[in-house]
Formats: C-alpha cells, sequence, structure tokens
C-alpha cells in the first residue's frame, strides 16, 4: 500500500478545452494514496499555480479545493476512458487496469457538475 | 516543484504526499536496468 506509484497525468484528450491549464504532469506518490486524493492534488496545484501567476487570484481558492472538481480516468481498449472511482488506491488502479512496469497513465476533466 | 500533502478527502482520513517533476526523464525511475 506504501510503495511508489509513478503517474504520467495528462488532460483528457476531449473533455479538456484546449485553453485550459492543461500540461502533461509527471507525479510521485505512494500507492496507498486514492483517486479522490489525486483529484484533490491536481485542484490544489492549480489553484496554487493560479495564485502565483496572478496576484488577484483568491488565496481562499486554495483552501477551499475539492476532489469533486476534477474526474479522473484511464485509457482501456478501443480509445475508450473509463472513469475510476475516487475511493480506488491507486496501487488497486495500477493492479486492475494498467498491469505494465511503466509509469501509469491517467487523464483528468472537471467533473461536469462544476 | 515541491511536495504538496493532501488530507480530507471523502471517506477517507488518510494524509499522502505528492511530488511533481518538469519531466519523466530524470525523474522517473530507469526501468532499462
Amino acid at each position: 500500500g506504501t510503495n511508489e506509484i509513478e503517474l504520467v497525468f495528462r488532460p483528457h484528450p476531449t473533455l479538456m478545452e484546449k485553453d485550459e491549464t492543461a500540461q502533461t504532469r509527471y507525479i510521485k506518490t505512494t500507492g496507498n494514496a486514492t483517486v479522490d486524493h489525486l483529484s484533490k492534488y491536481l485542484a490544489m496545484r492549480l489553484a496554487l499555480e493560479e495564485l502565483r501567476k496572478n496576484e488577484e487570484a483568491n488565496p481562499m481558492n486554495v483552501e477551499t479545493v475539492s476532489e469533486k472538481q476534477y474526474t479522473i480516468y484511464i485509457a482501456t481498449v478501443n480509445g475508450q476512458f473509463t472513469l475510476l472511482n475516487g475511493s480506488f488506491s491507486l496501487e488497486l488502479v495500477s493492479e486492475k487496469y494498467w498491469k505494465v512496469n511503466k509509469p501509469m497513465e491517467l487523464y483528468y476533466a472537471p467533473t461536469k457538475e462544476h | 516543484l515541491g511536495n504538496v500533502t493532501v488530507t480530507d478527502v471523502t471517506a477517507n482520513s488518510l494524509t499522502v504526499t505528492f511530488r511533481e517533476g518538469q519531466a519523466a526523464e530524470g525523474f522517473f525511475r530507469d526501468r532499462s536496468l
């Protein structure tokens, strides 16, 4: 559960607008981190980056981030994307969907309600 | 880019730390060995 997990974290190719802060991210964490933790990490990182480049950004945005802002997907066969359950650990996702010895590739997009 | 610690997600009290690199090369394990 505490093994290191390496992630290539990309914007979802169709669900993300091109002008959103859409860069590929290279991330390390522990296998016991859940999909919800990763989602909240992304929201925190984006809020921090917005604060750094825009002095008028609201610092409260960093305090109030939520794992519900972004949904995480993994690519499966035939170019399909499977939405990942927030309670799954990244180690479980790796064993269930990824199964190869290379950094796991995940995708993110804003959750529809936001 | 520094470490970011995340806690207080739904139904999970675990605190975990994320580290982000600027590129894959030199940041990820070398699996060719």
